[in-house]
């Protein structure tokens, strides 16, 4: 689980 | 990238590009809040603090480019350009920064998910974007008559906002199964404050007269 995925979002 | 996120980005970017070429074009600001503006520079600025040291990709780093570059050129429009500086209504827009900084930088100090610079600045933008349209909503509801471009920036703000929504429930359901409570709660309660606009906008569509908001 990463819990940065949504750090590819703007 | 799904299609719900590819359309969102389109209208954030959309939104941004209808508001700078109304202020470059008919060189007028007004209708526009500078504090909400400021706001947004401000969640950019902090939010891709690592633009030149995390690679995601090309599209990524365009598009943080272009946010950074259109919210820092429309203040400095409204601030600094001898024609359109005037046409800002500066009594009308007397939100208060700091009511909305302040506790924005106090939750991301206490709520975030590590307590490291680069994270709390992240947050910081997370929660800041949430409430950053305030000072606009406030001016449309204050002064009532509200141009169509600024309708539509706002239209497609909120239009932004709900896409992001679906494309995180898209994601949720097709990636791994991590629950982003930060950003989740406070996307909702963003798309949220655009509701009571949102009807007042498609009301007027409906009806095809000049979007107008209840004092």
């Amino acid at each position: 689980i990463d819990a940065d995925s949504l750090k590819d979002e703007l | 990238m799904n299609i719900f996120r590819l359309a969102g980005d389109m209208t954030h970017l959309a939104s941004v590009l209808v508001l700078l070429l109304k202020i470059h074009t008919i060189k007028s600001c007004s209708g526009v809040s500078l504090k909400t503006q400021e706001l947004y520079a401000l969640v950019f600025a902090t939010r891709y603090l690592d633009i030149f040291v995390t690679y995601v990709s090309f599209y990524n780093t365009v598009m943080k480019l272009i946010f950074l570059g259109s919210s820092f050129s429309i203040v400095w429009y409204i601030r600094r350009h001898r024609v359109v500086r005037r046409s800002y209504d500066k009594d009308q827009d007397t939100f208060r920064h700091l009511f909305l900084l302040l506790p924005c930088l106090v939750l991301a100090l206490v709520i975030n998910e590590k307590f490291t610079f680069k994270e709390v600045m992240w947050t910081f933008s997370i929660y800041l974007e949430a409430v950053a349209i305030l000072p606009q909503l406030v001016l449309l509801q204050r002064t009532r008559n509200i141009d169509n471009l600024t309708g539509q920036y706002v239209f497609l703000l909120g239009a932004y906002r709900a896409l992001y929504i679906l494309n995180w429930i898209y994601r949720y359901f097709t990636e791994e199964h991590y629950v982003h409570w930060i950003t989740w709660i406070a996307g909702i309660i963003q798309t949220l404050l655009y509701a009571d606009f949102f009807y007042y906008y498609f009301q007027s569509w409906k009806n095809s007269v000049k979007l107008e908001l209840p004092a």
